[in-house]
């Protein structure tokens, strides 16, 4: 696993071409609500049971 | 067992398979002695006959010549491993077909029989399903590497402990939000190669080597910008994280172990 990888795989997911820029106050003013966060969680625990075949 | 006499019976259960290699079904075309010189040649056809196992393999078969035929019906076995109800008998459809369709296309095929397809009861030159196996204990890949030990090229294909900094990567800074980081793991080591004899009969297998069998997706949170305000998002990653690392040759699916 790359770094190059993990930047790949995440533009894609969010069809991007490149890395968007956001500065440190972006940042600050943001808060990560409930909905988004029972969202997060539930995905972890998914991707914790339910493993996927390989090539 | 072949097609039309297929009696939809259940075959016990005969081994405990670590890993299909290979596998080879022989089927027996019996010396059917003048029926085969009575036949008339067109000047141009084809005097041979296409044998076809079911969707897996075919192969040319002269209708002059008797005795076992081999087929190599690897792929089918190793399909069958993956199926998730493996007791389920492996059926195997053998067929004949003309060689080629054409003005000049004989009816040779029709003379090509098995020895199976003879008198009920007769055992001689039934067909036969070669399995050619390795113990997954010894060629298979081990769990978690040992931490304690430095990995080396003696060692057995394991899965060792990656971590993977996001919050140390330029290009995440205030874009990712979570994880800082993830353990992503990764398959190193080495696997055991099978007999040269079985390479040399099964010679499109490739070396077996240590890969990532079994992964799971990363779940992540993203700081994305609408209409110039940033936004939070969940977005998951596929195939971030390695779950089982499994000794493979390349294009072949992956070994399982089957229950008894």
């Amino acid at each position: 696993m790359t770094e190059e990888q993990i930047l790949g795989s995440l533009l894609q997911q969010l069809h991007l071409r490149e890395v968007p820029v956001l500065g440190k106050g972006d940042v600050e003013e943001l808060v990560i609500s409930a909905h988004v966060r029972a969202q997060y969680v539930a995905l972890l625990k998914r991707s914790h049971g339910a493993p996927s075949r390989g090539k | 067992r072949f097609s039309q006499n297929f009696r939809g019976e259940t075959l016990a259960p005969c081994c405990s398979l670590g890993l299909g290699v290979g596998g080879g079904l022989r089927l027996d075309v019996p010396d059917w002695g003048p029926e085969f010189k009575r036949h008339d040649r067109l000047p141009g056809a084809s005097d041979q006959a296409r044998v076809s196992v079911s969707m897996w393999c075919h192969r040319l078969v002269s209708i002059h010549e008797s005795g076992w035929k081999a087929f190599d019906v690897t792929e089918a076995v190793n399909f069958w491993q993956q199926l998730s109800r493996p007791r389920q008998p492996l059926l195997l459809q053998v067929s004949v077909q003309r060689e080629h369709l054409g003005p000049l296309a004989s009816s040779a095929h029709e003379l090509v029989h098995f020895a199976a397809q003879g008198p009920a009861g007769a055992r001689q030159g039934e067909p036969q399903l070669e399995l050619h196996t390795l113990d997954l204990r010894d060629y298979g890949a081990q769990d978690n590497c040992d931490p304690e030990a430095p990995v080396t090229q003696g060692t057995r294909c394991c899965r060792q402990e990656m971590y993977i900094d996001l919050q140390g990567m330029k290009w995440a800074e205030n874009w990712v939000l979570e994880p800082p980081g993830f353990l992503a793991y990764e398959c190193v080591g080495t696997c055991q190669q099978p007999p040269e004899t079985l390479t040399f009969k099964w010679p499109f297998l490739g070396p077996r080597q240590c890969i990532a069998s079994e992964t799971t997706s990363l779940p992540m949170i993203v700081s994305v910008k609408e209409g110039g305000k940033p936004r939070a998002q969940v977005v998951s990653l596929p195939n971030m994280r390695v779950q089982k690392c499994s000794c493979a040759s390349d294009g072949a699916p992956v070994p399982r172990k089957l229950e008894p």
